[in-house]
């Protein structure tokens, strides 16, 4: 962003920060403190047991909590509201799976890959009942990276607001004023990493299409569940992750 | 703004869009 004044940069990264911090469900510091709160052999085997539409459920559920933060960190973006009701839209369906994940690295212990999930952290086992350990594998490797390259707060800050603000999402309707909206942030997330000299990270960021692999292979996951099970009662699911992710939504504008 | 005859989605809801006829 050459033409944009460094405090205007500086302001921006200020915000987007806060927005992420307000939002955020669990804060970093009391993430990192409970890391020794493992899971006890019975209470990991108490997941399994679980039948495989009772832990889709319960995934269900935490996802949407987590989507929900996501949609309010949205929101409190600068220049997220300003984009028009549709691109606002668009993004956040193409994107809000997407920085669940990047957000959930902060709940993953990469030296023992264990999760923060439900009040204690656990490994991809307690997942098992859901029957998609390769989606679950591949969703730890991800977290894995991201913990590799040792982001501060703000720099996942910045990282997750650039994750939403995607200007090569299809069916935007202003991709220009979304393009300088990313644009700003990437110039933010520079600023914070040369701060640190540690630009070279950019290079290591994963590649989008990571990302966009992992939240498609979440719906083929969810549409072989539910052919699966095609009786189940519709609330199984909370009605956000179904508008999201279950095909019922409609377009904005149609 | 949303035409106030479409279905107003839960995302739609969360981000306080309004429909033409919500009052400013």
């Amino acid at each position: 962003a050459p033409d944009t004044p460094w405090m205007e940069i500086e302001r921006l990264v200020r915000d987007v920060c806060q927005s992420f911090r307000q939002t955020c469900q669990f804060r970093l510091d009391h993430l990192q403190r409970l890391r020794p709160l493992l899971f006890s052999r019975e209470e990991v085997a108490g997941y399994q047991r679980k039948t495989v539409w009772e832990m889709w459920r319960c995934c269900a559920w935490r996802l949407t909590e987590a989507i929900q933060s996501v949609v309010e960190f949205a929101k409190g973006l600068p220049g997220f509201m300003d984009l028009c009701q549709h691109d606002q839209i668009v993004l956040l369906k193409a994107g809000a799976m997407e920085v669940v994940l990047v957000k959930m690295s902060r709940a993953f212990n990469a030296d023992n890959r264990t999760v923060f999930f439900e009040g204690k952290y656990g490994g991809s086992d307690i997942f098992r009942a859901l029957g998609c350990a390769e989606l679950v594998g591949a969703i730890f490797d991800f977290c894995q990276s991201l913990c590799a390259l040792r982001f501060s707060e703000d720099e996942i800050s910045l990282y997750a607001a650039l994750v939403l603000i995607n200007a090569t999402r299809p069916c935007l309707r202003d991709r220009e004023k979304v393009h300088q909206l990313q644009r700003l942030l990437e110039a933010g997330l520079h600023l914070l990493l040369g701060g640190s000299h540690r630009v070279d990270v950019l290079a290591q960021l994963p590649p989008k299409t990571k990302l966009r692999a992992l939240c498609s292979q979440h719906v083929e996951q969810l549409r072989a569940f539910q052919r699966l099970y095609p009786a189940l009662a519709p609330d199984t699911f909370p009605p956000l992750y179904r508008e999201l992710f279950g095909g019922e939504a409609e377009t904005p504008g149609g | 703004k949303l035409n106030p005859h479409q279905k107003v989605t839960l995302l739609q809801l969360l981000l306080g869009h309004k429909t033409e006829e919500s009052p400013e």
